[in-house]
């Protein structure tokens, strides 16, 4: 079974790492 | 038939916070198991399973067809759950209870959000949808 996901929001990787879409 | 995970690789190095996120270093390919709407994906490297960002994640191939649903200009409204200060330029800091706008909703879990006329990133898990028109 999958467990929860965390409930805080997902942190966003630093500006130059950052892909253009998902 | 069997089921065929999408893989995707780490953009950056991540360091979990919990013990149910997974550590992973630029470069790592994981297969995805379970996309949740705010943004946490489940994902396995290995026998190691856990939840990553999917913001740090970039499919291996273009994907055949686009999973994002298009923006709506017009605004789908919800109410923030919890307060929310912006860290990067580029987000939106909301009160708790306040009224918003959803223009685009991003599979990394931020999404963009209008409130009167400031428009920026905004955490989806701290938005509810709301049958209710802006005060």
């Amino acid at each position: 079974t999958i467990k929860r996901p965390p409930e805080n929001p997902p942190p966003r990787p630093p500006p130059e790492a950052r892909r253009k879409q998902v | 038939g069997p089921i065929v995970l999408q893989s995707y690789r780490l953009i950056a190095d991540y360091e979990k916070n919990s013990k149910s996120e997974l550590g992973v270093k630029a470069g790592d390919v994981v297969d995805v198991v379970e996309k949740n709407e705010n943004g946490w994906w489940f994902c396995q490297l290995k026998n190691k399973r856990g939840w990553v960002p999917a913001a740090y994640l970039e499919p291996l191939d273009s994907p055949d067809e686009s999973e994002e649903q298009e923006p709506n200009y017009a605004g789908d409204l919800h109410i923030s759950t919890k307060a929310y200060s912006a860290i990067m330029e580029d987000e939106l800091t909301v009160e708790e209870g306040e009224t918003v706008e959803v223009i685009h909703k991003l599979l990394d879990g931020w999404w963009v959000v209008r409130k009167g006329s400031i428009t920026g990133y905004f955490p989806a898990i701290y938005l509810q949808k709301s049958g209710q028109a802006p005060p």
